[in-house]
């Protein structure tokens, strides 16, 4: 697993040609949203349970 | 006889219509545990057309000695209902006799994941012609499978070859003793792989959790198979040590929408490994059976 690897695989789920960028001040005041920070449990849950079949 | 652990299982025909035959394969204690299905492979003898009956073809229809035999996997459910996978499929020609090779991996692979050992393999061998339509040649009527009626000897009855490899000697070896060093001499095994995405120059600002990840990697290396076995299936790479199951990897990212930033989940598929396998470049990934 590479920086590139996880990189491209991020900026492709996101259909982005390249990577945001952000100031600091920008998400200095930023507070995740319960239902989002609720969607991103659930998911880690799964991914645990879940597993595809590689190569 | 070219593999290290061959099995060779002898079927019979429970029925045979005018061009459908089910073939029925006892295969309990045929698979050694812990051992990995390289191929399985039917042979079927095509019994030669008599000289006469060809001679009528001839006459009557010039235009194809060709046939489609074609072997599909069957299943009976506990409700008594019936479903089939096509597993290979051929054109066999009415002037050869003899044995004929029929990959049946994926059927023998759709009934180990029954996982029901005591059941039978199915096997539906069906006869057609070699295509539809008027001028479709009747040759199909003139391929015999034997032996619908024993020869008494067992001697061209339909064969299934199993040919596996031991997991043991050419398997992974499960996660990598955090004690010994890695080596050229390691077997195959998953190794703890921590992937700091703080640390990571682009990732600053907008990708907020997971602050880091442990993503695991395969690592050492994997027996080789015996040489008569690549002989026999060029097709098939050398035995690599290989991420088998994966896992995604969720995160929550902060992208900028109308000039403001706001934060959004997004899963990266196949970033954690949970298993590490050895396996050949072009075997086959065994589909998975439907329930």
């Amino acid at each position: 697993m590479t920086e590139e690897q996880i990189l491209g695989s991020l900026l492709q789920q996101l259909h982005l040609g390249e990577a945001p960028v952000l100031d600091k001040s920008d998400v200095e005041e930023l507070v995740t949203p319960a239902h989002v920070r609720a969607q991103y449990v659930a998911l880690l849950k799964r991914s645990h349970e879940v597993r595809s079949r590689g190569k | 006889r070219f593999s290290q652990n061959f099995r060779e299982v002898a079927g019979r025909f429970l029925v045979s219509q005018a061009s459908t035959h089910l073939l029925v394969f006892i295969m309990e204690q045929r698979l050694p545990p812990n051992s990995e299905l390289v191929q399985a492979v039917l042979r079927l003898f095509q019994e030669p057309v008599p000289q006469a009956a060809l001679r009528r073809h001839e006459r009557l229809s010039p235009r194809s000695d060709w046939a489609r035999v074609t072997v599909e996997w069957l299943q009976v459910r506990k409700d008594g209902s019936n479903r089939t996978a096509l597993i290979d499929s051929r054109l066999v020609s009415i002037r050869e006799s003899g044995w004929k090779a029929f990959d049946v991996t994926e059927a023998v692979n759709f009934w180990q994941q029954l996982s029901r050992p005591q059941e039978p393999l199915l096997l539906q061998v069906s006869v057609q012609r070699e295509h539809l339509g008027p001028l479709a040649s009747s040759a199909h009527k003139l391929v015999r499978l034997a032996s619908q009626e024993p020869l008494g000897n067992g001697q061209g009855e339909p064969q299934l070859e199993l040919h596996t490899l031991n997991l043991r000697d050419f398997g992974a070896q499960g996660n990598c003793d955090a004690e010994a060093p890695v080596t050229q001499g390691t077997r195959c095994c998953r190794q703890e792989m921590y992937i700091d995405l703080q640390g990571m120059k682009w990732a600053e600002n907008w990708v907020l959790e997971p602050p880091g990840f442990l993503a695991y990697e395969c690592v050492g290396t994997c027996q080789q198979p015996p040489e008569a076995l690549t002989f026999k299936w060029p097709f098939l790479g050398p035995r690599q040590c290989i991420a088998s199951e994966t896992t995604s990897l969720p995160m929550i990212v902060s992208i900028k929408e109308g000039g403001r930033p706001r934060p959004q989940v997004v899963s990266l598929p196949n970033m954690r490994v949970q298993k590490c396998s050895c396996a050949s470049d072009g075997a086959l990934v065994p589909r998975k059976l439907e329930p």
